[in-house]
């Protein structure tokens, strides 16, 4: 499941 | 990073350089929607405000100041510079019927309720639909030039990139980002149309016209 924290996708 | 990521984002580079390889030879910018533009200067600048808290890589840093910086730089291109070229009558597209209704999805569905996460989602959703001014104004000129044209291609190939991006991390990384993938398909399907006049007319050498 995906962690939200930050976004590394541009 | 996968080589489906690093494509698109090489692609959203390149369209960035065409358009102002597109604005400075031809000293205009005749064809390019400015409410567009100004769109994903907005997208940009509401997306990256994580720049000043969190560090993802160098290249992730350079690649969002460069969006940001060149985003600006074309809506300074199309303002001031090369403003006489701007035909405001054919940019009729109303972009309040985008930002509304992003900002309500925005409010409807982020991953959490913090400033920075909900302007994440409303640049997110915006993007999807950003392109329709422009898409809007081919669609009322019914003709483009050749470069423009190649700009489009390139940005609608980064959101292409992206799907198999997001297939590929959901098999090796179990990870999938629910947001960004409704929003990346449906902003995908939005260049069908045009990708199907750019492959049966432009590459084969013939202009980008519409029918009438």
């Amino acid at each position: 499941v995906l962690e939200h924290d930050h976004h590394d996708e541009l | 990073m996968n080589i489906f990521r690093l494509l698109g984002d090489l692609s959203h580079l390149a369209s960035i350089l065409i358009l102002l390889q597109k604005i400075q030879s031809t000293r205009s910018c005749r064809g390019i929607s400015f409410k567009t533009q100004a769109l994903y200067a907005t997208v940009f600048i509401t997306r990256y405000l994580d720049l000043f808290y969190d560090w993802v890589s160098l290249y992730n840093f350079v690649m969002k100041i460069f969006f940001i910086a060149s985003s600006c730089y074309v809506l300074y291109l199309m303002k001031y510079k090369y403003r006489p070229t701007h035909d405001p009558s054919i940019d009729t597209f109303r972009v309040e019927y985008l930002l509304g209704p992003c900002a309500v999805l925005a409010l409807l569905f982020h991953y959490r309720f913090t400033l920075p996460e909900l302007l994440w989602s409303f640049s997110i959703f915006l993007e999807s639909v950003a392109i329709l001014p422009q898409l809007f104004m081919l669609q009322r000129t019914g003709e483009a030039e050749t470069i423009t044209t190649h700009y489009l291609a390139a940005l609608g190939a980064y959101r292409a990139l992206y799907i198999p991006n997001w297939i590929y991390r959901w098999f090796t990384e179990d990870m999938v980002d629910p947001i960004a993938v409704t929003a990346g398909i449906v902003q995908t399907a939005l260049y069908l149309d045009f990708f199907y006049v750019y492959f049966t007319k432009v590459l084969q050498g013939q202009k980008f016209e519409l029918p009438a």
